[in-house]
């Protein structure tokens, strides 16, 4: 695993997200869940709280955009880059950004793993970079996974928990 | 092939040069002139492939899939 320039890490324990636009893919309810889903799949590794908001500046703002959405790192149409986020800090740092031009999916269909891509998106949000551990679900290149068996790697909990502590420092 | 030869169509040498400069960070500001052999051994190095700085179908392979957007080496 790898963390970012300086180790930039949440200082809070609860951090707060919302979800500013959706993607034609999927149901919005759908789209919530996954993402839920993988809020917990990091919060059951380290001593943190995501706690959803509806209005106003979350910490992490999460929304799907195509092409040129605002933050000098426009998207690419289909294929290729799929999302991108930031390290935590203020303003934009945190945020998670989905190239709506991708075909979304929960798994029951062919296309990209909504899941999966959000997983690794909010470990960027959390302070990860990259991992070069195929297993990693901090991995840079899209990988088809198998939905049931879905799990962080050690990899992962070891780098996350180099920033927050474990579960047990609650 | 070796990365700096020209034996490779426009097309395929465009794609490897915009790859390493989007995801193995260079400093813009530095007008240092990029060395794409040097990127090309970065990568190699990242993805556990042998570090030659010679591009090899595997290397094509990677840059071909869909991927995150963020740089997979920072500074």
């Amino acid at each position: 695993y790898s963390l970012f320039p300086g180790r930039p890490k949440w200082t809070s324990n609860v951090i707060t997200y919302r979800v500013v636009s959706y993607t034609r893919d999927l149901p919005q309810s759908i789209v919530d869940q996954l993402l839920a889903k993988a809020f917990n799949i990091w919060s059951s590794e380290i001593p943190l709280h995501f706690k959803r908001v509806h209005w106003g500046k979350a910490d992490i703002m999460i929304s799907f955009a195509r092409r040129d959405h605002g933050d000098s790192f426009p998207f690419d149409g289909p294929g290729k880059t799929l999302a991108h986020a930031f390290a935590p800090g203020d303003g934009i740092g945190g945020d998670a950004h989905f190239d709506e031009d991708e075909d979304w999916t929960d798994g029951s269909s062919s296309g990209m793993n909504f899941l999966y891509t959000a997983t690794h998106e909010l470990g960027h949000s959390l302070g990860l970079s990259h991992s070069s551990d195929p297993n990693s679900i901090m991995y840079p290149t899209y990988e088809d996974r198998d939905s049931k068996n879905f799990r962080l790697s050690q990899d992962d909990i070891k780098g996350i928990q180099e920033l927050y502590g474990n579960v047990d420092n609650l | 092939m070796p990365l700096e030869a020209g034996g490779m169509g426009k097309q395929h040498w465009e794609l490897v040069q915009n790859y390493l400069k989007r995801y193995y960070f260079h400093d813009s500001k530095t007008r240092v002139k990029i060395n794409f052999e040097d990127k090309l051994k970065e990568m190699q190095k990242f993805f556990g492939l042998p570090v030659t700085g010679i591009l090899s179908s595997h290397v094509t392979e990677i840059m071909q899939k869909p991927r995150c957007g963020v740089p997979d080496v920072l500074e």
